[in-house]
């Protein structure tokens, strides 16, 4: 199985 | 004041619909050098950013910097009352609360006589329905235009407003990555194996070796490959295959997302697909020497 990660986990929020 | 004429206006249409099944509400930000959209999904899985540069345009005039946000099924509605030989110009105020824009069919230009044109706006003796006439319907401020040799009437433009509103848009800074892995493809064709993979499941694999870019799935009813080799030397420029890699690079990903992507392949010609292990893909279209969409997609990670 395997698991969506979200855009977050990789780009930072400005 | 932000005003911005796009000849090919079908570019614009084609954009807002590559878009507006990904993103609901998106800001347009408007400088001197672009307009530009950053935008992610409700699920904050996948990211869109567009780019168009006012060089691609044929008039463009940007003040001071604009956010104009937008519902883009709204806009999507409103877009497709524009022909796709239409020319599009877009129209804010600093200030304002909603974005003009302007459709002109290809043929919409007329000349017609100064003298012509002026007995017909005092209201002379033209029958109804007469060219005169229509053009004095159409725009009343011909008649301040006294002294100029020559008219230009434009019979046929359309004008829209959309009532833009206020979004708190979260953007999130991509940092400039050389990735491991280049592939360019025939979007075309690129469009087809998501269209293809998708009824077998819902997970895609991407896998670049040195034989070439395989993808795949595995679902229920049974399993799906495609290899795509290079093909440097097509005849065609859009049917070249191009490959580099650093190194290997497999990634798996949501189906769904990849194929909410595809409705940019009108664009253009060719997807150029960018990887690196463990981060998100991004699967570009660049747009003629206009601009590019691109998105993003966070990968699947195995448990």
């Amino acid at each position: 199985t395997s698991t969506q990660t979200r855009l977050e986990s990789y780009f930072m929020r400005y | 004041m932000f005003e911005a004429r796009l000849t090919s206006g079908k570019i614009l249409k084609q954009l807002i619909e590559a878009l507006k099944d990904l993103v609901q509400e998106a800001n347009i930000d408007c400088s001197d050098d672009e307009i530009s959209i950053q935008a992610m999904d409700n699920s904050h899985v996948s990211l869109v950013a567009v780019s168009l540069r006012s060089g691609g345009f044929d008039h463009f005039r940007c003040d001071r910097p604009l956010s104009l946000g937008f519902n883009a099924t709204n806009m999507g509605k409103i877009l497709k009352c524009a022909g796709n030989e239409d020319a599009i110009t877009l129209k804010a105020e600093d200030d304002g609360d909603s974005l003009s824009m302007v459709f002109e069919g290809p043929n919409q230009d007329r000349i017609a006589d100064f003298g012509e044109f002026a007995r017909g706006a005092r209201g002379s003796d033209s029958p109804p329905g007469s060219r005169r006439e229509k053009c004095w319907k159409i725009d009343f401020n011909f008649a301040t235009m006294r002294g100029v040799g020559v008219l230009v009437v434009i019979f046929d433009r359309k004008i829209y407003e959309l009532k833009l509103m206020d979004i708190d848009s979260e953007q999130l800074g991509i940092p400039d990555t050389d990735y491991k892995v280049t592939i360019q493809m025939p979007s075309g064709e690129f469009q087809r194996i998501i269209r293809d993979m998708q009824v077998l499941g819902d997970t895609l694999s991407i896998s670049c070796t040195k034989e070439g870019v395989k993808f795949g799935v595995q679902g229920d009813l049974g399993t799906g490959n495609v290899l795509i080799r290079q093909n440097a030397h097509a005849e065609k420029d859009e049917d070249r295959v191009m490959i580099e890699m650093e190194e290997p690079v497999e990634l798996t990903f949501a189906l769904r997302y990849l194929n909410f992507f595809t409705k940019a392949t009108n664009l253009g010609p060719t997807v150029i697909l960018n990887m690196s292990p463990d981060v998100p893909i991004v699967v570009e279209y660049p747009i003629g020497e206009t601009g590019h969409i691109k998105y993003y997609l966070a990968p699947k990670i195995d448990e």
